[in-house]
């Protein structure tokens, strides 16, 4: 079965992820 | 007939942080059960299930296609839930209570918000939208 999502806030995008967006 | 799950390609190496969430390596291929609109996404890989954060993952088919909806620069008032302090330069530091515009919700539930003449990314799992309307 699913649990709830862990209630603190997911790590922000690894730098990969941002020099994308960029 | 049969469940067909999205299949998402891991862009970066990512250590769990509680048990509830599973380990991933740079190139593995998760299959999507669950989207959080906080930016935990429930995943299955391998023989393993949990969370994992949205931002370490990239579609598998058309990883250039933009899944974030469009931002609404006229901003949607909600309300910080939880104070929050800035641990990266393009984030906002908040209290808790204080009415805010959303401006772009992000999968990777990093919302960027408004307040007053500020604007950075905020945690989504610590707004609540408001009834009102400005």
């Amino acid at each position: 079965s699913i649990k709830l999502p862990p209630q603190n806030p997911p790590p922000r995008p690894p730098a990969e992820m941002r020099r994308k967006r960029a | 007939g049969p469940i067909i799950l999205e299949s998402y390609r891991v862009i970066s190496d990512y250590s769990k942080t509680s048990k509830y969430e599973i380990n991933l390596l740079t190139g593995d291929l998760v299959e999507i059960v669950e989207k959080s609109p906080n930016g935990w996404w429930f995943c299955q890989c391998d023989t393993k299930r949990g969370w994992v954060p949205a931002s370490y993952l990239e579609p598998l088919d058309g990883p250039e296609e933009p899944e974030d909806a469009d931002p609404n620069y006229a901003g949607e008032l909600y309300i910080t839930t939880q104070a929050y302090k800035a641990a990266q330069d393009d984030e906002l530091t908040l209290e808790t209570g204080e009415t805010i515009e959303v401006i772009h919700k992000l999968l990777d539930g990093w919302w960027v918000v408004r307040k007053g003449e500020e604007t950075g990314h905020f945690p989504s799992m610590f707004l609540h939208k408001t009834g009102e309307k400005k």
